[in-house]
């Protein structure tokens, strides 16, 4: 089974800059529920 | 006759291997010609204006592997490995059955709610089972988007035009995994606050976002309503919601969740259409795929409100990494329950997506949902002959709504890991 998640989230003024999303993880990367998948 | 038959030498030659085994190709390859062609005429002609017979089986190309599988009765075969794992283990079985389990697909029995394995009847209340307290603390940072399930992340990214990348070189479009944007008046009517970072922080302890009320709630995440605007739904000051009000075809029912057919569809609009107009924001993506071992219930990734559940009762095909990578637009292909609403940022969309062995997935909040099962099927097989019949496209899902489910925000509000519902075998 899978879940795909489709969201909207604020993007860094330029690429670098804070304030954007950003991933945590990395692709094939085992998680655990509750984990953070990225940061706001 | 006789003399010549008796008089003319007979010489036998080698027909050369090569030529028969030509021949014999060629007779083949026609045939399979013919038939296909016969067959796509015949689907064609089910289709062309004519009242549909069924609903065309989803048939993918892709290598043999895939072409096998589509001809196979996934649903038939999911709803009977449901069935066989529903069958009462002898209880001094169970003990040793669910420790092989375990041992074979990677289950931390440490970890499970119930001490005692034999208190589970059967595979499938051990596969549903819940987890101790505590075993999965939930990220502290308020801003994070935790990860809903257990499993591993396949893919994850930005979207880029209406494309979601499955694999390199692979996609799939946002229209064909959620269905057409059809948005609810209080995505259309974005407050300032929500696209504006400084929005107040809301009262925490201890990192934890402290939600008092639903109208709270509704501030906390950058949703900010009055409450008159509220239970009135958007103001009608402006065109476009009264436009939109009036293409709003979803009666909320006196129940949390109203069944609407799909057909009914609003306004359609590219799901760009959602962010902000000053592009600072964007739509992200990421796939968390949860494997036979895994705790297979999904909680909230953040704090957001669900506001529509769309039902696609598609084909149930396997979702390992490997199909993942060599049958393009699975996820668009399989059952799946698209659930939408909004976070603090925007537009929020959950989909929890089927497969042969877990083809049930239970939403805890909507008792009305049925997956996988035969009622879904003719429902859907009656909605597209209908739909069909009136010379409309069949937007291949059945979407029930959660507004009735709290006025006040005008949809089913969740905290970040809340349980939120599970797959289920069979």
């Amino acid at each position: 089974s899978t879940i795909v998640l489709v969201f909207e989230a604020p993007v860094a003024e330029n690429p670098g800059a804070k304030g954007g999303f950003s991933w945590a993880v990395e692709k094939g990367q085992k998680v655990k529920m509750g984990q953070a998948l990225g940061y706001v | 006759l006789r003399s010549a038959l008796k008089d003319t030498k007979v010489r036998w030659y080698p027909i050369p291997v090569g030529l028969g085994i030509g021949f014999l190709g060629l007779v083949q390859f026609y045939k399979t010609q013919a038939r296909e062609k016969e067959r796509l005429e015949r689907e064609s002609s089910e289709f062309d204006g004519a009242r549909p017979k069924k609903r065309a089986r989803i048939r993918p190309d892709g290598p043999w592997q895939v072409r096998v599988m589509s001809t196979l009765p996934l649903k038939a075969m999911s709803r009977l490995w449901g069935k066989f794992n529903e069958l009462t283990i002898p209880y001094y079985l169970r003990i040793p059955g669910f420790k092989l389990y375990s041992f074979v697909f990677g289950v931390n029995l440490d970890e499970v709610s119930e001490p005692d394995l034999r208190v589970y009847p059967n595979l499938s209340a051990f596969f549903y089972r819940t987890l101790k307290p505590g075993v999965r603390p939930l990220d502290a940072n308020p801003n994070a988007l935790l990860s809903p399930a257990d499993g591993r992340v396949l893919q994850y990214g930005k979207i880029e035009g209406n494309d979601i990348e499955q694999v390199k070189g692979m996609t799939y479009t946002i229209d064909a995994l959620l269905g057409k944007n059809t948005p609810t008046p209080s995505l259309s009517e974005k407050t300032p606050e929500a696209t504006d970072e400084s929005v107040k922080s809301p009262p925490t302890r201890g990192g934890e976002e402290l939600v008092t009320s639903e109208e709270e709630f509704a501030r906390v995440n950058g949703i900010s309503y009055t409450l008159p605007n509220l239970l009135s739904g958007p103001d009608k000051s402006h065109d476009d919601t009264k436009k939109l009000d009036d293409q709003a075809a979803v009666p909320s029912s006196p129940g949390a969740v109203s069944e609407v057919r799909a057909d009914l569809a609003l306004g359609e609009k590219p799901w760009y259409d959602l962010l902000s107009p000053d592009n600072r924001t964007a739509l992200y993506y990421a796939v968390v795929y949860l494997a036979p071992g895994d705790y297979h219930r999904f909680h909230s990734p953040a704090n957001w409100v669900v506001e529509r559940r769309r039902h696609f009762a598609g084909e149930l095909y396997s979702v390992s990494p490997y199909l993942q990578r060599t049958l393009p637009g699975l996820f668009t292909l399989n059952e799946r329950v698209v659930l939408l609403g909004r976070w603090r940022w925007g537009f929020f969309g959950f989909v929890p997506v089927g497969a042969t062995n877990v083809g049930s997935i239970a939403v805890n909040f909507d008792k009305e949902l049925r997956t996988n099962s035969l009622l879904t099927d003719t429902a859907a097989d009656r909605a597209a002959e209908e739909a069909a019949a009136r010379g409309e496209p069949y937007a291949g899902f059945a979407e029930a709504t959660y507004g009735a489910a709290s006025a006040v925000l005008g949809g089913h509000a969740l905290r970040r890991g809340d349980e939120m519902g599970g797959f289920k075998l069979g």
